[in-house]
């Protein structure tokens, strides 16, 4: 605080009778007193800085969250401001409009509703700029952030509150619709946002499937930037998945390991534990993972954030002479493999952090993945903006769940990179209206089963 | 339009 810091205290009227600008990122600022107000005869001018409210301190607000704040107070109560000039600040903010600044992931799909809105689906981050467009409540002005980390088109999208109307709206609209091929997603990321979440993951049984049942739909999720200081693990998806992971693993031992799989209790379908991903990490070696892209949310979410890369087929005939090529033993169906790929690049393109074509000839693809895991993993990663400030050298274990967390499972993928027995002469029914078959199926699982 | 000097901005 500085010497100017002093303490006013009056009686809420009808309205304090402020207008604020700034944000968290520069401070709230008083842009306007209305004339006769209490707050103005108690000294309050233009260009003070607010740096508490009666308990609350507003440091670090929005300026949505300011405003909300105030207007929230009830009138006829007493309120207590700490404010100090900072009138060189104040004319400086302004001139270089600078206000509220952070950044967002998004756990919903958003249509653009005005010209200037800008249309979204999940996972995608947003640097906020300001909370209150055009001075009201309702839409925030933001940046879309490109995978390569560069900032892309300006425009509006829903404040927090809008964005939970919409986001419930959806996920009630989805899980009522019964052709939802996000059912598991949207669940997921219910549970995901929710602040009590890692409490609900202490308390955690086996399943981290069985946390997806219950929470609360988390729009927007603070992130910050920061470097993974560990190996991250490494999904590959697509028609040469399981040929791109044993390939890695047998010919950089050193670099890469298999995360092994086991049975689940009681079923046929097998799990890999979310330990054995941290003692490969450990290890200093990537973590090659057979998993289901929920069971890749599901490490999102425990902040693992693996490489992601989908390997994009040309067609039918081109994953066939492939496969006959690099793995002739192979029984995989291309036709199978094919369609897999269509719906997995149509529903979980989201997860994708790479996506590669296998239309190139030779080995372009292998030397691709490999590119591409050195060069994301030496990328800084989008992480909970919660737990930014931990030092580097905890962060693998703060990044890993507490040690009850730790023997979680990860659904291993029984549709996308598992063996199939049939054939590729085979003409079986299956059908593309099954959107889910990229997500989690039990129903269709591993060869080992009948 | 940013936050700039706040004077569209409403009263609370």
């Amino acid at each position: 605080y500085s010497t100017s810091s002093r303490v006013v205290r009056f009686v809420k009227a009808k309205s304090v009778g402020l207008r604020l600008t700034g944000g968290n990122d520069v401070g709230i600022f008083v842009s306007s007193v209305q004339e006769g107000s209490l707050a103005d005869s108690q000294g309050v001018r233009e260009g003070d800085q607010i740096l508490q409210v009666n308990d609350t301190s507003f440091q670090n607000l929005t300026r949505e969250e300011a405003v909300e704040y105030l207007m929230a107070l009830p009138p006829g109560e007493e309120v207590t401001l700490w404010i100090q000039s900072k009138q060189d600040i104040y004319r400086k903010m302004i001139s270089s409009n600078v206000g509220d600044s952070f950044y967002i992931r998004t756990h919903f799909d958003f249509e653009k509703d005005t010209p200037s809105g800008l249309s979204f689906v999940r996972g995608d981050v947003f640097h906020v700029l300001d909370t209150m467009y055009r001075g009201r409540l309702g839409s925030w002005l933001a940046v879309r952030m490109g995978r390569d980390l560069q900032e892309q088109e300006r425009g509006i999208i829903p404040n927090q509150s809008r964005a939970e109307q919409i986001a419930s709206l959806e996920s009630v609209l989805k899980a009522t619709s019964g052709t939802n091929p996000s059912g598991a997603r949207a669940e997921f990321w219910k549970l995901r946002g929710l602040r009590g979440a890692k409490k609900m993951l202490r308390k955690s049984r086996e399943d981290l499937s069985a946390l997806t049942k219950q929470g609360r739909y988390p729009p927007y999720e603070r992130v910050v930037l920061k470097e993974a200081s560990f190996k991250r693990p490494v999904v590959i998806l697509g028609p040469i998945a399981d040929i791109a992971v044993q390939k890695l693993s047998r010919e950089l031992p050193e670099l890469f390991e298999i995360a092994p799989s086991v049975p689940r209790d009681g079923a046929s379908s097998k799990v890999i534990k979310l330990d054995s991903v941290r003692q490969i990490a450990e290890k200093n070696k990537h973590a090659l993972l057979d998993i289901t892209p929920s069971a890749v949310e599901r490490l999102n979410y425990v902040q693992y954030y693996p490489v992601v890369v989908f390997c994009q087929p040309e067609s039918r005939q081109g994953i066939k002479a492939m496969r006959q090529w690099l793995a002739p033993d192979s029984r995989k169906s291309s036709r199978r493999l094919y369609a897999q790929a269509n719906k997995m690049k149509k529903n979980c393109s989201h997860l994708f952090t790479a996506t590669i074509s296998l239309s190139g000839g030779g080995n372009a693809w292998y030397e691709q993945i490999q590119d591409i895991i050195r060069t994301q993993q030496n990328q800084p990663v989008w992480t909970t903006a919660d737990q930014a400030d931990v030092a580097p050298e905890d962060s693998l274990e703060v990044l890993n769940p507490p040690s009850r967390v730790a023997s979680g499972y990860l659904t291993c993928d029984s549709h996308a990179n598992s063996d199939y027995d049939d054939t590729d002469g085979e003409t079986g029914a299956f059908t593309d209206g099954e959107a889910e078959d990229a997500y989690d199926q039990p129903g269709l699982a591993r060869s080992s089963e009948p | 339009s940013k936050s700039g000097d706040g004077k569209n901005s409403v009263w609370i």
